[in-house]
């Protein structure tokens, strides 16, 4: 990046999206409105004007992108950094404005994981034609996405923003006390269309799971974040069980290495020795430094002193640092530290009470508990218990994924996989209904 | 960094110096003279971001300034490198 700050030395700019976003449901022309209008923020106060050209040479060519883009500045796929876009210049990136389209981008929507794609542009853009960062709160240059700026036709910069450009651009005659309002036609400007209220229901890619009605391959927490992976797909929470998007992302897109062919996952947990983060599939396991693989993996699990036939479950437990391996009904310890298996191992997985098998996955997270899954419930054990807590199993989509129990079945139907000496059949899921009210929850 | 009630994990730390180093707060140590990044310079680079970023300056990597660093955000570093070091 030209960090230095730079202006253009040029009044009129071109402009035009090359590729849009594939799977927000945006259209074009809405893309094509938002960008018009985030550009003319800052035409409307300074002597720039904005022209939208189709080839290749605008000024500021508009992409949505994904992760490695070509640009020595890789996206990072949901969340994370969202767009970026370089300063004014002579060399050929000058201006080009990037999004992310592992972003799901949005537009006059209530969908709080979506990201507003008129507030970024009108951010972005600022870089195009100058602007750096800066801390002021109100900016809309802050580094951080602060969520929708309201309404494109009625959006007004923050006073700091405009004494900025004001600085590099000086004021549009328009703008000065003394000039004659200019005179635009309503049909000059391209049209925003209204999307209904009621528009809340995102649509699912065709291979695409439901997170609400559905089991997971694999739950881990890599670097403090949970992590539910179910076929290609996985859905990642925050340290605070805040889910960063509704929609998933797909595994190959952001762990490097994995091979394109595979459809699912077994197992994944976080080694504490080291936090390389380690995949199993049948008969063969992954590690990962961050996201990218490293050499020579797979190997087979033989490494490990597990028999084949592939494991159904595997985490790190806090309080003695050990790993465990879970296939059908039975159990293996694993030190990670000194890379062997413990003796006397497998053992019978009756010996952890209340928890069925086999499992799906299981889970150390951040309260120090630990988390069993099996098809849509999950069942807890704290600290070095190895007795599920009574009250469990309860619902993986109400209490991790953000799914009302309507979006979800509700734990009864799936009362036939309760197990376990505690948890009686058809009993009422107290934390629902604690003294007698129902507890409702709000998704959109 | 000084001492926290929670002193941050290793991985929090790892992240932190990625994060720090990625928007232009820490200088990427020199692969030419091996010189890593120190102590001080990390802790300086934490205060500049907790400030940048309208948080209490501690210095320290503590819930709310990692929690910062999850926020979604543009890919552009918040200060030119030699702001960053002129600040330092």
């Amino acid at each position: 990046y030209a960090q230095a700050v730079t202006k253009w030395n040029k009044r009129n700019l071109s402009w035009r999206v090359r590729t849009f976003p594939k799977e927000s449901q945006l259209g074009h022309d809405t893309v094509r409105a938002l960008m018009y209008y985030a550009l003319k923020v800052w035409s409307d106060i300074t002597p720039l004007n904005f022209h939208e050209v189709a080839g290749n040479n605008a000024d500021i060519q508009i992409d949505f992108s994904k992760a490695d883009h070509n640009d020595g500045y890789p996206f990072d796929g949901p969340g994370g950094t969202v767009a970026h876009a370089f300063f004014p210049g002579d060399h050929h990136t000058a201006g080009d404005t990037h999004f992310d389209d592992d972003e799901y981008w949005t537009f006059r929507s209530s969908d709080a994981h979506g990201m507003d794609l008129f507030a970024v542009a009108v951010h972005e853009f600022g870089h195009a034609i100058g602007l750096t960062h800066i801390s002021a709160i109100e900016s809309i240059m802050r580094p951080y996405y602060q969520g929708p700026v309201g309404d494109p036709l009625k959006y007004d910069l923050p006073y700091e923003d405009k004494v900025r450009i004001w600085q590099l651009y000086g004021v549009r005659e328009s703008v000065s006390p003394t000039a004659k309002p200019e005179v635009t036609r309503a049909d000059d400007h391209p049209i925003l269309p209204e999307l209904p209220e009621n528009h809340s229901s995102i649509p699912l890619r065709r291979d695409m799971p439901n997170r609400c009605n559905t089991h997971f391959d694999a739950v881990a927490q890599i670097r403090g974040e949970a992590f539910f992976f179910k076929g290609k797909y996985f859905w990642r929470l925050t340290r605070n069980k805040h889910l960063v998007s509704l929609q998933p992302a797909q595994i190959h897109r952001f762990w490097r290495g994995l091979p394109l062919n595979l459809d699912s996952v077994d197992a994944v947990y976080e080694r504490t020795n080291d936090h390389k983060i380690v995949f199993f599939k049948g008969d063969r396991y992954w590690v990962f430094k961050d996201n990218n693989v490293e050499e020579g993996y797979p190997r087979p699990i033989s490494d490990f002193g597990l028999p084949p036939g592939g494991i159904d479950a595997a985490f790190s437990w806090a309080h003695n640092d050990k790993t465990y391996f879970f296939k059908d009904n039975l159990y293996w310890r694993y030190d990670d530290h000194e890379r062997r298996m413990d003796p006397s191992y497998p053992s019978e997985t009756t010996l952890w009470k209340g928890i069925p098998s086999p499992l799906d996955d299981a889970m150390r997270w951040s309260d120090g508990a630990t988390y069993f899954f099996r098809g849509k419930e999950y069942w807890k054990v704290l600290d070095s218990d190895m007795e599920a807590e009574p009250g469990y199993p309860q619902s993986i989509a109400r209490d991790w994924l953000v799914c009302s129990d309507m979006q979800s079945d509700s734990p009864e139907a799936a009362g036939s996989s309760r197990t376990g000496a505690r948890s009686r059949q058809g009993q009422h899921d107290e934390s629902r209904s604690e003294n007698g009210y129902e507890v409702c929850s709000c998704t959109s | 960094a000084p001492a926290s009630p929670h002193p941050p994990a290793p991985a929090d730390i790892a992240l932190g110096v990625d994060w720090l180093t990625r928007f232009g707060y820490l200088p990427p140590p020199d692969p030419v003279t091996g010189q890593l990044q120190t102590q001080e310079e990390l802790t300086k680079a934490i205060t500049a971001m907790q400030q940048f970023g309208g948080l209490e300056a501690t210095g320290i990597l503590d819930e709310a300034t990692l929690e910062l660093m999850k926020t979604p955000r543009c890919s552009l570093p918040d200060l030119a490198e030699s702001e960053a070091r002129r600040k330092r």
